[in-house]
């Protein structure tokens, strides 16, 4: 048990870097894992900080609402490379990004399901559904009560996207 | 293994039978304010085992469509989900739920809890561990637990 | 002291009523206040239920990101009516919002700041933001650690105001 | 009564001194994650006087600008509030913390945090209702206070 903690804990502190500069697209942003007690992490807690793109290492309770979204993203995502489930479900988590950070995510979260696994975003933004597969657009519908309808397309191949969604 | 769609019955603002997909690698699900978005997402983790408090409901019965506003259409909620693997075959993982109790499914044979939970593990679905939920408006918190619960997270997931 | 909590809470009933159906920009949308114990409302607790657009009366925990959004400025507005401060400030409440109830949210906010109070808006949005009166733009200056500077523009007559933003 | 501008020195990410403003009717702050723009929302809230776990900080000394590296560039930080009447006349509301401890002027006069308070209160700025600030991501929790906290709520601005 002590062995596999270690273990994931090792893969877990060396892929969040790598994932963190790919979702910031800076090579100097950093992502740190760090035990309190390095001999045996399972028995103390483990600490997280970001070095956000410009600024100097700093605890995360003093990045701002954006920036700790990103470093949430990118935890999650080191999380499953080691304990890879089949699809990954994330609902608005580009609520607090500017439009720079959401293209920066985007980009990521399509190039991860192009290689390591199945994505569904539920978003607002526009610059999440352009560059989706398939677009599944949820609608209401009247009875009783409200009724929820969906409509889905397929973006796979299509070259007319612009048109499509507009 | 990837998921392919979902089958929704009664279940929150789905009424009836609907099907929900089909899923490719990168999918993105649009709709105005209330429309039943985040109810996909809370169909998908209800067939995941999740408890009735991560759904947004009190209890389970809540999630047959119309007990929000007291009128059950039905006695019963059902989602499935259908898995694919890389030659195709499918693999169905369906909840229902009657009243406030859960039955588990898998391809149409009834199973306990336990077994339905492990077969999900086997296709690397760690319920417990919520490796691949993220709930609306819980994305910061997750880079701001403490550090003993970070440690229990990575009990968990190793 | 009693006198002034029902007075209060009197007030606030009815205004919340209306200031809801604005935002909503639907008549039959409804906002409702009631008291557990309407003889004594002070020694029992305030429920607050919305029955938001196309929907029937439901608790508030049904309700989606976006709605309850709504339903939260409806509350704080109707409590700034009894009490009123000076301005308001809100930050970043339209991250849960669809394009549309951006536009609603936006209107409404100006119409307010016209006639009873002053705003001000953090918002990462454009509605937001080409229905102001001034825009003050943060940007970020790099030196021992990230600095803050301000630039800001009044666009209170500009006839122009979209060349200028974009 | 309106805010007519903010003067901040030395201030979390505003490093020395610095006009936030003019304001007008209808204000909107912009700018791109992390340029510090709910930093503005905290130096108003901090010359309200606002306590520092509502600031995002442990102690008051972190709002210095600087000391979230550990390198504070002053021993002292300052937000001023100017408000102007209908006839112009400005009344000036400023707080400063030295280390922990905070002093209060109004008009570059030293007061009491009492007095300061009720000076406030008369232009209807009442900090323990919090019927004018709305911090980043806390809106929808506004409509799901529990009955009781909402009595407590209506106690407190009546
Ligand atoms: N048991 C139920 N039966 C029928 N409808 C329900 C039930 N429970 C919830 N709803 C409906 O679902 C709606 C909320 O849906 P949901 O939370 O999925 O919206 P959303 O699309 O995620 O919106 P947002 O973009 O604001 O997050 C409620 O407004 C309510 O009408
Ligand atoms: N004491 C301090 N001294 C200097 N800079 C600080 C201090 N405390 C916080 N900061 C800086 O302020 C930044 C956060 O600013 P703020 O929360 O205002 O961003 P924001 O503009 O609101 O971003 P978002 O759009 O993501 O919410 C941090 O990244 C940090 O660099
Ligand atoms: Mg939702
Ligand atoms: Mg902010």
């Amino acid at each position: 048990r002590i062995h596999l903690f270690s273990k994931c804990f090792e893969h877990v502190s060396v892929v969040i870097d790598q994932i963190y500069k790919r979702l910031c697209r800076n090579s100097s942003a950093q992502a740190i894992l760090s035990a309190d007690n390095p001999d045996e992490p399972y028995l103390s807690g483990i600490n997280y900080n970001c070095v956000a793109p410009g600024k100097r290492f700093m605890s995360m309770e003093n990045l701002s609402g954006g920036e700790k979204a990103i470093a949430a993203l990118a935890l999650l995502f080191a999380i499953h490379s080691f304990c890879p489930a089949p699809f990954f479900i994330l609902d608005e988590v580009d609520a607090a990004l500017d439009n720079s950070n959401i293209g920066k995510v985007a980009r990521f979260i399509r190039e991860e399901s192009m290689e390591n696994m199945q994505i569904i975003v539920i978003s607002l933004k526009e610059e999440f559904f352009s560059k989706s597969d398939a677009l599944l657009g949820v609608y209401s519908d009247f009875d009783v009560c409200m009724v929820s309808r969906i409509l889905s397309l397929d973006l796979y191949l299509r070259t007319d996207r612009q048109l499509l969604i507009f | 293994v990837y998921l392919k769609q979902i089958d929704v019955e009664n279940f929150k603002s789905w009424r009836g039978t609907q099907v929900i997909g089909p899923f490719m690698r990168f999918n993105c699900i649009i709709g105005t304010n209330g429309s039943g978005k985040s109810n996909v997402m809370d169909a998908l983790s209800f067939a995941m085992g999740e408890r009735a408090a991560s759904l947004r409901v009190r209890h389970l019965r809540d999630l047959i469509h119309g007990a929000h506003i007291g009128q059950p259409v039905s006695a019963t909620a059902r989602v499935a989900m259908r898995y694919h693997d890389d030659e195709d075959r499918e693999t169905v993982f369906c909840r229902r739920v009657s009243g406030n109790a859960s039955e588990y499914f898998i391809n149409d044979i009834h199973v306990t809890l336990t077994k339905y939970m492990e077969e999900l593990e086997k296709i690397g679905i760690v319920t417990k561990a919520k490796n691949c939920l993220v709930f609306q408006g819980t994305v910061e918190s997750i880079a701001l637990k403490d550090p003993k619960e970070r440690t229990k997270m990575f009990e968990c997931i190793s």
